[in-house]
């Protein structure tokens, strides 16, 4: 027997509900239940077929394409790779304001050293209040060189300047802040286009919360349209989040995750595990 | 651009006669697929698209062009009734201190508010100035000053000191004796799941009894935004909402919904970084914008 127009859709309506209230934003979950029907319709199954498993099964299997779309990145094997070469790997930061990739940041550089990889700080964002002291102590509490330069200074020099310092002192890794920007703010995306043409990252990472509704979608689709995205970061996973935007982010950017954010201490980076989402998401 | 998606989908529903059930259920889906869309939560947003079809379905629509019309200022006016349909400004009083707290979680625009804010209010004629009891985020306090070194408003931080009721309580104490009316109170971020700093918050309202604690809400905010919001209320007693980020794509459901789950009135929207990006909320155009 085949499932029924009907069944599918009522399936498919139930399903839109549980992903809209696991925080998938609408675009992510039409896609969503677009494959889900699709594979559901190829189905045949028998009178002792259990289908709610079947139901669940290929769930699990589209929701696997989406969060699993090409080769996941393996930070340390890519770092290990750059100092064969003798070149400091170099990792851009980006995405909307207050999302946490300045954490982020002093994060990955604990989690380098921790690996017995050094790192250098790039001051990147010369604009906002505040922030060349932020990470300057995030630099002092981890006992990491921060480049920087005066507010006001133009963030592709203080880039290029952590990576001269970075090739001259053998450090393993940069890693460049930038300050907040709306995706939609056109000049505030060519200044970063310009951070990334003068350091040539060897990674870019988009930062998001978890917590960013629909406008998630904009925000990949338009850093990774005017930049490049390599990977993701997500954070304030720890805010009781349903993992919804995972799906969203990966969808769209069509690029692995490749850290979670999990709290406002050091230690709280996690590697992306798809099994967390999954378990999260399926009922 | 979101609400065009709607306006086609209402005109194609309801171009013929009277709309049949099958027309209406379309409206429906495409109702509430554009207030999903704007973030509006989930619940709130099956609440009005019920009331929407009750309603026009009540005083039977009009012909033509005008039964769109008609349509289009229900799910305004539903979507408004939420707001409330009047302004509300922010109360200062006109003979003794008005002291204010923002609290929000992480990275909401908190210390970017509580400067725009201070221009705001001294704009006004008063004499303002800020505390900030955050001691944890690394810069907390710098940043704040930064901020209010342009309009020259003193700012009172204490970062080394572990507890934040002492600083809060040593900060007021200082500006009401300088003489200062009006006295702004930024808090660290924090999130519904850190009983702690929901704790700390408590002992902070409870010691200085603010005169109004505003939530600031990040306008992204998506589905989160709601439940987020009711736990800030259910442990303080939430005054009002500031929107933040609303010049990104965002249309502010997410919002609009931790104010339903609130009960409180959103007072003012954020539209930029800049320290003049703050303007007083009109539901109106806010709606209006949320359905395009
Ligand atoms: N609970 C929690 N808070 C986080 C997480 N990541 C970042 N934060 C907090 O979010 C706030 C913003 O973090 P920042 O690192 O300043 O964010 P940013 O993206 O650099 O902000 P801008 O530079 O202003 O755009 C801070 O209070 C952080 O402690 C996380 O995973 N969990
Ligand atoms: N584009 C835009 N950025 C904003 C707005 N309000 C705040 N920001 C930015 O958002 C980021 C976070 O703002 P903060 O004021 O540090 O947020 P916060 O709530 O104090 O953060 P925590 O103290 O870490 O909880 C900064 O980059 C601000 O410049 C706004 O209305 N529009
Ligand atoms: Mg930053
Ligand atoms: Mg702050």
């Amino acid at each position: 027997t085949d499932f029924s127009i009907k069944s599918i859709a009522k399936v498919n309506k139930e399903l839109k509900d549980i992903l809209i209230k696991n925080e998938v934003a609408v675009k992510t979950t039409d896609e969503i239940c677009k494959r889900f029907a699709k594979k559901l319709s190829k189905i045949e199954y028998t009178r002792f077929s259990n289908t709610r498993s079947i139901v669940l099964t290929t769930l699990r299997e589209v929701l696997l394409e989406i969060l699993t779309p090409s080769q996941s990145i393996d930070l340390i094997e890519l770092v290990k790779i750059a100092k064969e070469r003798k070149n400091p790997l170099v990792i851009a930061f980006f995405g909307v304001n207050g999302v946490g990739k300045t954490l982020s940041i002093a994060k990955i550089g604990k989690y380098l050293m921790d690996n017995g990889y050094s790192s250098v700080f790039a001051a990147g964002d010369t604009f906002r209040a505040g922030s060349i002291q932020q990470l300057q102590k995030h630099g002092d509490n981890l006992n990491i060189r921060v480049i920087a330069q005066n507010y006001g200074s133009d963030a592709a020099a203080v880039a290029y300047d952590a990576i001269n310092h970075a090739t001259s002192k053998g450090i393993d890794v940069v890693l460049i802040d930038t300050a907040g920007r709306m995706e939609t703010n056109s000049n505030l995306m060519a200044e970063l286009q310009k951070i990334c043409k003068v350091s040539e990252p060897d990674l870019k990472f988009f930062v998001g919360d978890a917590l960013t509704g629909n406008a998630l979608i904009s925000q990949a689709k338009l850093f990774n349209q005017k930049i490049g995205i390599d990977a993701s970061i997500l954070n304030k996973i720890d805010a009781d989040v349903k993992g919804g935007a995972a799906v969203s982010v990966t969808h769209i950017s069509e690029k692995p995750i490749i850290f979670l954010g999990v709290g406002q201490n050091y230690e709280d980076l996690e590697s992306f595990s798809v099994e967390m989402i999954l378990d999260n998401i399926l009922p | 651009k979101l609400g065009s998606a709607l306006n086609t989908a209402i005109s194609k529903i309801l171009r013929g006669g009277p709309p049949d059930k099958e027309q209406i259920r379309e409206l429906k889906n495409a109702m509430l697929k554009a207030l999903l869309e704007a973030d509006v939560q989930f619940d709130l947003a099956a609440e009005v698209v019920n009331e929407v079809e009750r309603k026009s379905m009540d005083k039977g629509l009009p012909d033509g062009l005008s039964r769109k019309k008609s349509v289009l200022s229900i799910i305004h006016d539903e979507l408004s009734k939420f707001l409330g349909t009047r302004v509300y400004p922010l109360t200062l009083h006109p003979d003794r201190p008005t002291l204010i707290m923002l609290v929000g979680i992480q990275g909401s625009g908190k210390t970017t508010t509580a400067a725009k804010l201070a221009k705001y209010i001294q704009k006004r004629g008063k004499k303002v100035a800020v505390v900030t009891v955050d001691n944890f985020r690394p810069g907390a306090y710098e940043q704040l000053q930064q901020l209010c070194s342009s309009i020259k408003v003193p700012v009172y931080g204490d970062p080394e000191n572990k507890n934040a009721v002492k600083i809060a309580t040593d900060g007021v104490k200082k500006f009401l004796d300088e003489k200062y009316n009006t006295i702004i109170i930024d808090t660290a971020g924090r999130h519904k799941e850190e009983k702690a700093l929901l704790k700390e918050m408590k002992e902070l309202t409870d010691k200085i009894k603010p005169d109004e604690i505003i939530l600031v809400v990040d306008g992204n905010l998506g589905q989160a935004a709601h439940d987020q919001a009711s736990a800030f209320a259910e442990v303080t007693k939430v005054g009002s909402v500031i929107v933040t980020k609303m010049d990104g794509s965002a249309k502010g459901g997410g919002s609009l919904s931790a104010a339903v789950a609130a009960n409180v009135p959103i007072k003012f929207l954020a539209d930029g970084e800049d320290i003049d990006s703050l303007e007083e909320f009109n539901p109106t155009s806010f709606v209006g914008r949320l359905i395009g």
